[in-house]
């Protein structure tokens, strides 16, 4: 899988999810 | 390039003997199998991994014996809702978790033994219009169930003697979610599949809905089986019940996704498709653990995928004594639950 398909990619996806999602 | 990467693969020659009959155990007072699956079972500083067969109207605990016999060891009797399935509980010893209901899961109990009083129970653990539960560590069970007006998605805390702690609410998406996988590689990480085919990720800690990101029209009615976080991907193992034939991945029972929950974009990793000869409509259910993936195909055979090479690397034919009904992976060693609708039970070591 390329980033050129999925697009960027974060290793802490996770963590940046949870701050960016309502609480 | 995609294409051809994407073509599943079959071994040439599906072998049986890459399962090996172990043991085989009858019910004899049973005549409906319903479900069937391990649990460790700890009775007089002795811990086992014992068989739990459930059918409509009672469940049986069955300890191993000599010579790979096994003895039943109690049967509790449920009553007049009937038993849907048994729900594993990962990590817990002496506690069997199943779903009763009519065409829905209506009830979720507990059985287990009490030692304070020497009795073997059950107790009530929640009631509901339930669309899906599943057992999740540190003995907890998730569960989304519908009211007329909105969905709910709950998680209750069970105490080691099978008391409801305490519960939590998630945040529940707009459609009704079917299933539900923890994610691997992130402690707080859940994942579930919905009805109009997304997959929602949770956060458990917070009860936060973090994402939602779309499966693919082609696959209608997908289930998530197992999720695993890796190199910032989540993967996820799907199951396919109706998905159609196509040229470019075959007959697919099961698919490997890899999405980046940043962007809601995914692609296709790997296919495990039907064996030949097993086209149309097909299985009736099945069950995947780690890169293994077991199901009862309409024909009656049992087959079985590793699901990071795309391959069907065995299947078992229909037992001349009746068709298979169930297939489940028992919780430790790779070792095949197959069921008969008479009751009877055989593990094989794959």
């Amino acid at each position: 899988c390329s980033e050129s398909d999925l697009g960027p990619i974060s290793l802490n996806w996770f963590e940046e999810l949870s701050a960016e999602a309502p609480p | 390039d995609v294409a051809e990467q994407l073509t599943p693969v079959l071994l040439d020659g599906l072998r049986e003997e890459s399962l090996q009959l172990v043991s085989k155990l009858k019910d004899s007072s049973s005549s409906c199998a319903v479900d069937v699956s391990t649990v460790w079972w700890e009775a007089a500083g002795c811990r086992e991994l014992c068989v739990v067969t459930a059918c409509e109207s009672s469940v049986s605990l069955w300890k191993p014996l000599a010579s790979d016999h096994w003895g039943k060891v109690y049967t509790w009797q449920v009553g007049e809702i009937p038993v849907i399935q048994i729900v594993p509980l990962p990590d817990t010893c002496n506690l069997v978790c199943i779903a009763l209901g009519d065409l829905e899961i209506g009830e979720i109990r507990l059985l287990l033994y009490s030692s304070e009083n020497d009795l073997f129970k059950q107790s009530l653990v929640k009631t509901g219009n339930i669309k899906a539960v599943l057992g999740i560590k540190d003995r907890r069970l998730v569960s989304s169930s519908r009211t007329v007006q909105e969905q709910q998605v709950d998680i209750v805390s069970l105490s080691e003697t099978g008391r409801c702690k305490d519960g939590q609410t998630l945040m529940p998406p707009e459609e009704t979610v079917l299933a539900f996988a923890e994610v691997e590689g992130v402690r707080d990480a859940l994942v579930g599949t919905t009805a109009v085919n997304s997959i929602v990720i949770w956060n458990l800690k917070t009860g936060q809905l973090l994402k939602k990101m779309h499966v693919g029209y082609s696959y209608p009615a997908s289930i998530c089986h197992r999720a695993y976080s890796d190199s910032g991907l989540l993967f996820v193992v799907l199951s396919h019940p109706h998905a159609k034939e196509s040229e470019s991945c075959g007959n697919p029972a099961f698919r490997v996704v890899a999405f980046n929950p940043k962007t809601a974009r995914s692609t296709g990793v790997m296919f495990s498709s039907l064996p030949p000869g097993h086209a149309g409509r097909q299985y009736l259910e099945g069950d995947v653990k780690d890169a293994s993936a077991a199901a009862v195909l309409t024909s009656g055979a049992i087959a079985v995928w590793d699901l990071l090479l795309g391959q069907c690397t065995a299947l078992l034919p229909p037992d001349p004594e009746g068709s298979w009904a169930l297939a489940r992976w028992a919780t430790t060693n790779a070792c095949l639950l197959a069921g008969q609708q008479d009751g009877t039970v055989c593990l094989y070591q794959y």
